[in-house]
């Protein structure tokens, strides 16, 4: 079945977090840039997808979801 | 593999590191061995030497906290972040920082972190690499649970780190080869017994003389303790309480079998020895008298095993006590009612009641020479 909205929204701000910390995305606070950013996060969602070695889509799906939700390192994957 | 931005590295080759704190969830020698053997993983494929220091500031400040601690990284609790570290450099530089609200392991199990595992991922960064997207290499970012018995690095890893600092040049990937049993030049670190059995050190080896079996077992002291570099000065054991003590410039260790008891190093100041003492040449318990002699120099110290104090009287000269055996010595143990004196390539029977030199022989005749 389709997640429920608030789940959705709830993984949607746990991945916005994930993306900040390791692969250095910066969500615009302005509401006028909602677009922009949801197209900065597919980008990054692609940017992580790619570094491991998944389907890269920029969709947040169940398996890119898992994989942010591993132990992990503190240190970003990539940096500016 | 990668590294981080102008690629810093360490512009030396020894680094030094230091343990600010613990996490309660290990013992705290099992703490400084995983932390060392994670830095033997990195020495062993680079000209890297890695020193730990006790106080003062160190080159890789290591420590365990929770939530904010000082940097713009707060962790996160349970899960999640485990851990992170600083790239080479001044300051923060280097340093590894452990989320203390995880559960920190000795081995790989699935109710914790081993903290060998994690410390050698942490500690690639504080050497200078950045993340790995190969699976399986040790700088990929996520926490693999593995049998971390014989550990070895992936290629990647090594492709990494030897980018940064090339591939082991004057100290080879082992160490130097092991000297051969019946060289008649043999000399020795230290000697002591240890539950029957006899250790002979030299550098980064101990040859092992089991009264069960007639062949010399040769292996390197970090097989047996790892965070404890090899080159003792001097070892005895005090067989009643099971423990064996070892000297290296002026500290000293406990090991009961292959455990370090927590809180060693102590400074050998601690035993009562006066601060011009800087090293002990060799050592060897009376399990009779339960007394234990330090010798250094042409002197030696009697050591009151019940009363963990020096006695008086002490220092006295070691010609004048142990006649025939010289001035110095550079290690000592005692067996089957014997005390064994060993100075250079020659080593000296002496009954310990009377105090009377019996034979002198070989340093390695007990060798099967």
């Amino acid at each position: 079945f389709p997640a429920v909205p608030e789940k959705k929204e709830e993984d949607t701000q746990f991945a916005k977090k994930y993306l900040e910390s390791f692969y250095d995305f910066k969500e615009e606070k302005s509401s006028l840039f909602k677009a922009k950013n949801l197209n900065h996060m597919a980008d990054k969602i692609r940017e992580m997808q790619s570094f491991f070695g998944l389907e890269v889509t920029g969709e947040l799906n169940r398996k890119t979801l898992d994989m942010m939700k591993q132990p992990r390192c503190g240190i970003p994957d990539v940096r500016s | 593999y990668s590294t981080f931005p102008y690629s810093p590295k360490w512009k030396k080759e020894d680094v030094t590191y230091r343990i600010l704190n613990y996490t309660p969830d290990m013992l705290q020698a099992d703490v400084e061995e995983a932390i060392a053997k994670a830095f033997q993983l990195w020495s062993s494929v680079t000209p890297l030497r890695f020193t730990r220091v006790y106080s003062g500031q160190a080159d890789i400040m290591i420590s365990f906290a929770a939530g904010f601690h000082g940097d713009f990284y707060s962790f996160d609790g349970p899960g999640g972040t485990l851990a992170h570290a600083y790239p080479p450099g001044s300051g923060i530089g280097g340093d590894a920082h452990f989320d203390e609200d995880e559960n920190w392991t000795k081995f790989t199990t699935y109710s914790g972190y081993n903290l060998f595992l994690v410390a050698a991922h942490e500690l690639g960064h504080s050497l200078g690499l950045g993340h790995s997207n190969v699976f399986g290499a040790l700088m990929y970012p996520i926490y693999m649970a593995k049998d971390t018995r014989d550990y070895q690095l992936h290629q990647d890893d090594i492709d990494g780190i030897q980018a940064l600092y090339e591939p082991t040049r004057t100290t080879p990937s082992k160490p130097p080869p092991r000297p051969e049993d019946c060289d008649p030049h043999l000399t020795f670190d230290a000697i002591t017994t240890l539950r029957g059995e006899t250790l002979f050190f030299k550098g980064s080896y101990v040859w092992r003389k089991s009264p069960y079996f007639s062949e010399i077992e040769h292996d390197t002291i970090s097989s047996f303790w790892p965070s404890l570099i090899g080159g003792f000065d001097a070892a005895y054991e005090v067989d009643k309480t099971d423990r064996v003590l070892f000297f290296k410039d002026d500290q000293y260790w406990a090991v009961s079998g292959y455990s370090i008891e927590s809180g060693f190093p102590k400074p050998i100041q601690s035993l009562g020895f006066p601060t011009s003492v800087r090293k002990v040449d060799a050592a060897v318990h009376d399990h009779n008298t339960k007394k234990t002699n330090f010798f250094v120099g042409n002197k030696y110290w009697s050591f009151n095993e019940n009363t963990q104090s020096m006695e008086r009287g002490y220092p006295r000269k070691i010609a004048a006590d142990f006649r025939g055996i010289g001035h110095t010595i550079d290690a000592a143990f005692q067996k089957n009612g014997y005390f064994y004196f060993f100075r250079g390539s020659n080593q000296y029977q002496v009954d310990i009641k009377k105090r009377k030199l019996i034979r002198t022989m070989k340093s390695n005749s007990w060798f099967n020479c």
